[in-house]
């Protein structure tokens, strides 16, 4: 299983329809303080199912949905697609390649797709749930969360072994 | 539930206990069940000790240490299930430039069986990218992908 | 006492609503009180705007973003009421090189009236620094200071 | 008032009396990872009063002694002393120079000099209570806390503005 495109539209800074594309190998995303770069983070994170808010650094999911700029004037909607490449069936679907697509407006609606076909979010979160990309995995690494290990209670801990498990 | 639980985690503290002295070049650590009577609600302790040090809390590791304590845990879950994506936000801010390229060496390990995306400011870290991808906003509050010259990252890096 | 704080909170919001824009290149931020009607236990709200930026909540600003914002309130505060001493351990982690600079520069405007210790591991930073002392671990556990020459860790730094 | 020496003798990895002169101008402490440098922050801390073990990323006081090493026993007593030069009377006292000198035993026994005079806590809390070096300010910025202020509540930040009163 692995990630081909990424596509990023109204989702936070990015503003403009973003596609990238990703190929073998290690990707490195590199740019100034402020540019977007966890906010790709945090994009993928929404497409595979977040729902909390907070983990996404916002108040309310709304937030996630650009807010305008000093040129431009705010989005209504924010949309994020992921394609995998599932051609060694990691994930539980007959397809050889999975679209994952996840739409929310302003006024709250949300709409969820696989492979274009409409479904709800449980869909996408269990799809997913025993491929290593669960909500537990340390598949995501946010920032600052690295010492988060090590403030985190034992208890709080069992849930990586879990999720591998 | 809780067997399964118990061999994922003690292929994971096998696994720590290995990579660890790999990634400090030496010393040791474990990871511990906190009550192995009881797998389903048993928490887990960890424990580590740098090379040539005395064995102490956590809280007492240098700010580099526990980071890289904790990425020495991820690479050890990685071995025992490998997940097929791993997105890495500046883990490695608190490193030093040789820790740095430590944690470089050990990406280049397990990239045929993970795809890393990782997001850095770190020059020694781009050194083991394969592919970068640079982000800007040259239209204010804006972000849009812009191409960036592995080479001449990598060249200016190693400057 | 709650005059005073007053005093202290007003001119701590003016300086600080001055260094913002000169810190990010751009951009606004300021301090309220949550309370005006009760100095003595109102808080202090921030808020910041970076250049081109619409105004939102802290919680949205990147980690360099946030860290700026914070140094730019600690320049705001010495400012005001100038410390003898400020110790600053690594307090940079997350700034991009640009903003590195930026902070080198700022340190350099203060030191007449502040004595800064800055512990640090980026480049950048040592290139502001007029004294540099090196700490080391020769022998395991134990550390040891020793000389680091100044202008070669500049000369490297600067490559 | 300018911190002219700092002395650390079985504080934490500071096995070995270190001394450090400092000078005028801007001085930066470089080092690898875990090779003592926010040690030497705390041994400031410390020296300056600090009461609380987990602000020295301690459980316990005895934590700051020197625990030993491969090659070294533990160590029984941990001092660190900081001298001042005070020709301008930042500091109230009638000395031009001050010294000040914290000495910890592992059986909790604790000694505090003021000049080479015996004092209490209270005594070098007292004297640095109006410089601007109090336990609120700013004046001391540990490793990871510079989030700190944007993680605190409104309610907490008071204490930056208290302090510089
Ligand atoms: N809903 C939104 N609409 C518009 N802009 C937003 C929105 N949410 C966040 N932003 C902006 O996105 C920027 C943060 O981006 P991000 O956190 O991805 O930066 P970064 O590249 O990771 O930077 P750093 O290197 O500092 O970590 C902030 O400046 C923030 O104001
Ligand atoms: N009581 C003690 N006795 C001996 N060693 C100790 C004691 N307390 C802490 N240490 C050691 O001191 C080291 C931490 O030092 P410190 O935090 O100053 O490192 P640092 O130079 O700031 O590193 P970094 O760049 O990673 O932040 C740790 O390795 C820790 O084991
Ligand atoms: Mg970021
Ligand atoms: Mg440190």
């Amino acid at each position: 299983m692995q990630l081909k495109t990424l596509e990023i539209s109204g989702f936070k800074s990015f503003a403009d329809k973003t596609t990238i594309q990703f190929n073998h190998g290690i990707t490195g995303i590199v740019g100034p303080n402020g540019s977007g770069k966890s906010n790709i983070t945090e994009a993928i994170r929404w497409a595979l199912g977040e729902q909390s808010a907070k983990n996404l650094r916002g108040g309310k999911m709304p937030d996630i949905i650009f807010a305008g700029s000093n040129a431009r004037k705010p989005l209504n909607r924010a949309e994020v697609s992921l394609t995998f490449d599932n051609q060694d069936h990691q994930l539980k679907s007959d397809y050889d390649e999975v679209n994952v697509s996840r739409v929310l407006y302003r006024d709250g609606t949300s709409t969820f797709y696989l492979n274009q076909k409409s479904c709800r979010l449980r869909d996408i979160v269990n799809l997913f749930m025993d491929s290593g990309l669960g909500r537990e995995s340390f598949s995501i690494i946010s920032q600052g969360k690295i010492a988060a290990i090590f403030n985190s209670k034992p208890a709080q801990r069992r849930g990586i072994i879990e999720e591998a498990a | 539930v809780g067997q399964r639980f118990k061999a994922t985690f003690e292929a994971t503290a096998k696994a720590f206990a290995e990579i660890f002295p790999l990634m400090f070049g030496g010393g040791q650590a474990n990871l511990s069940l906190t009550d192995p009577t009881d797998l389903l609600t048993t928490g887990i302790e960890i424990t580590a000790q740098p090379p040539g040090k005395k064995l102490q809390q956590l809280s007492l590791l240098s700010g580099g240490e526990q980071a890289l304590t904790a990425i020495t845990l991820l690479f050890a879950i990685i071995n025992v299930r490998p997940v097929p994506l791993c997105i890495l936000d500046e883990v490695e801010a608190a490193l030093d430039e040789a820790n740095v390229a430590h944690f470089g060496r050990f990406l280049k390990r397990y990239d045929q069986q993970t795809q890393f995306i990782v997001i850095t400011h770190r020059k020694g870290t781009m050194m083991a990218m394969d592919v970068l991808f640079g982000v800007a906003m040259q239209e204010s509050g804006v972000s849009k992908m812009v191409s960036v010259a592995l080479e001449d990252a990598q060249r200016e890096a190693s400057a």
